[in-house]
């Protein structure tokens, strides 16, 4: 998961 | 969260409900693109799959959930509520969604960060929201005075990306391991569409004129 987004904006 | 991101999202906000104040108290959407409008909806639908397995904080489910909300219910009464879609400019928001929904996703299928169907929709709505303005920004050349609060509309929505931007450099200088390309990549494409709007915006406004964009 090194290369997955964080998904913490709208 | 850090100033800019919260400034970005209450500018996005505010788009939305200078939008509503429009549709509620006029009953207009003159000067609106449903094209636009719908390809929001659409955006907020597969970007916030995971608003019920994945909890960020209440901030983010609620914010989720007023997007969610109001962009659906903005379509609804561009195409259903009795008064306000007769006052629709079907005639010149004519902009194909296809054009803009086909290669979103082909490029999303391409160019993601893993090949699953969460992840290859959620970064066909980061795809997508960078082009979703474009009938917008078409219809706005295409009326002949720009009303006050379909710019502030468009002025909100610009201001936010550009909010978006600054907070990604910042997140970039002050996290580690902030790698996201793909964000970057589509922000920037988006936040460059408003450039042009924002010319002429500041122009009337500076000049005290009516907003029109040149055809």
């Amino acid at each position: 998961a090194d290369t997955e987004e964080t998904k913490d904006e709208l | 969260m850090n100033i800019f991101r919260l400034t970005g999202d209450l500018t996005h906000l505010m788009s939305i409900i200078v939008l509503l104040l429009k549709i509620h108290t006029i009953k207009s959407c003159a000067g609106i693109s449903l094209k636009t409008q719908e390809l929001y909806a659409l955006v907020f639908a597969t970007r916030y799959l995971d608003i019920f397995t994945t909890y960020i904080s209440l901030y983010n489910t609620v914010m989720k959930l007023i997007f969610l909300g109001t962009s659906f219910s903005i379509v609804w009464y561009m195409r259903r509520h009795k008064t306000v879609r007769l006052s629709y400019d079907k005639n010149n928001d004519t902009f194909r969604h296809y054009f803009l929904v086909l290669p979103c996703f082909l490029l999303a299928l391409v160019l993601n960060n893993r090949f699953t169907v969460r992840e290859v929709l959620w970064t066909f709505s980061l795809y997508l929201e960078a082009v979703a303005i474009i009938p917008q920004l078409v219809l706005l050349q295409r009326s002949k005075n720009v009303d006050n609060l379909t710019g502030n509309y468009v002025f909100f929505l610009g201001a936010y990306r550009g909010f978006y931007l600054i907070n990604w450099i910042y997140r970039y200088f002050t996290e580690n391991h902030y790698r996201r390309w793909i964000t970057w990549m589509a922000g920037i494409v988006q936040t460059a569409l408003y450039v042009d709007f924002f010319y002429y915006y500041f122009k009337s406004w500076k000049n005290n004129e009516k907003l029109k964009l040149p055809a």
